[in-house]
């Protein structure tokens, strides 16, 4: 079972169409193993991205750089899920 | 759960508890509910669909689906208390008797049963069809790139690696097929909802191209009281619009190719999360989330009962 201890789930607000373009580089830089949850499209659209823990350093210096404003939406993917995972073996347990 | 009563509806379920769910509706309401098996997988499981049907033949019929998007766990969650709902309230609501009195309801509720049952198994990030790509280590096919309008456009892509990857050919995916044979033989469907999560929206033809579809005011503004409806009960808010305005150019989409099959009540929604959680909303939020949705599900489906086509 796949695990994913480390994987950040960063918000990102771009702030004009360099910011979209940038991003978009981002997303084609295959070696960092992103997870776009969403697609950086407009400036209106937050954009999402799962970020596994070995490229969580380089992708942070990227959106520094560039001055990209973000926030971690999920600090590690993994403790979200094993709670998923207590609560429907709790659901299970109680039925 | 040994009925529906007991079933959980504010936990999420495996695979198998949803398909034990469906039956044990079918059982409890013979009279309303029917389990049609409409295909096979790829890896061989059964494509269920629920027919709510209050008799008559040639019924004109309002299609839902919801979890063609493996780990968009809330989506089949909802669908599983949209089922209840319809159960519960046929005969007490008057608004969805009436419904029920002139259309057939039919709900798929997890559409990509292979990928959904890998998200339980191996990789909750999952998202496609479990299809192997010859020539390629990369797995599966995203069957909301998979439908034959627009089919390969630039919305999409050719990389088997790709999240967003359209498959060797449209209706490629056996998930896809099935439901495109199932709409042309029954050739009365008159609304097509399919449902997404996460970023709350309401989007309608077209996704391959910027122009405008011939019925669009009248689908912006169904959007609109749908999701004003919506945003009643909680306050969620919802953005609506054309999937190539609203959020980017998605080619092969179900929306499109349902619009272009001549149902104009044509709808993608994305459920709720408002930037927490994703694709892992608690499962707190399932009830929630699904009576607000229901609401909206409710002004669309009214809507084409009304207005005849």
């Amino acid at each position: 079972k796949e695990r994913f201890e480390g994987h950040q789930v960063l918000r990102i607000t771009a702030k004009n169409d360099a910011e979209i373009g940038l991003l978009k580089e981002l997303s084609k830089q295959e070696d960092l193993g992103l997870d776009f949850w969403t697609d950086p499209v407009d400036q209106s659209l937050p954009v999402d991205i799962r970020v596994p823990f070995h490229s969580l350093q380089g992708v942070r210096a990227f959106l520094g750089y560039h001055e990209i404003h973000y926030e971690i939406m999920i600090q590690d993917l993994q403790d979200l899920l094993d709670k998923e995972q207590r609560e429907m073996m709790r659901a299970r347990v109680l039925q | 759960p040994r009925s529906t009563d007991d079933y959980d509806y504010e936990n999420y379920h495996t695979l198998s508890e949803i398909n034990s769910f469906m039956d044990m509706l079918v059982q409890e309401n013979p009279k309303l509910v029917s389990k049609l098996v409409i295909g096979q997988s790829y890896e061989g499981r059964a494509l269920n669909v629920l027919k709510f049907s209050t008799g008559g033949t040639k019924r004109p019929g309002i299609w839902i689906d919801t979890g063609i998007h493996a780990r968009e766990w809330i989506t089949p969650a909802s669908g599983t208390w949209f089922a209840k709902k319809i159960v519960t309230e046929y005969g007490h609501d008057p608004a969805l008797t009436a419904i029920l009195d002139k259309f057939d309801i039919f709900l798929e509720l997890v559409t990509n049963p292979d990928g959904y049952e890998y998200t339980h198994s191996s990789n909750r990030m999952w998202r496609k069809t479990r299809r192997i790509n010859s020539g390629s280590s990369c797995i599966g096919v995203d069957p909301n790139r998979n439908w034959g309008t627009g089919y390969g456009g630039a919305g999409s892509s050719s990389n088997p690696c790709s999240e967003t990857y359209r498959g060797p050919g449209a209706y490629s995916e056996p998930e896809v097929k099935a439901i495109v044979d199932f709409t042309k033989s029954h050739g009365n469907l008159k609304a097509f909802l399919t449902i997404h999560s996460y970023s709350q929206m309401m989007l309608y033809p077209y996704g391959d191209t910027h122009k405008p579809c011939v019925d669009e005011a009248e689908l912006d503004e169904l959007a609109l009281k749908a999701s004003t409806a919506l945003e009643s009960l909680y306050g969620t808010k919802y953005t609506y619009g054309s999937t190539f305005n609203t959020i980017y150019q998605a080619s092969g989409v179900t929306t499109d190719w349902a619009y272009d099959e001549g149902i104009k009540y044509s709808y993608t929604f994305e459920l709720r999360d408002d930037g927490h959680y994703g694709f892992v909303l608690p499962a707190d939020q399932i009830i929630p989330t699904a009576q607000e949705t229901w609401l909206a599900l409710m002004v669309i489906m009214e809507h084409t009962k009304n207005n005849p086509y």
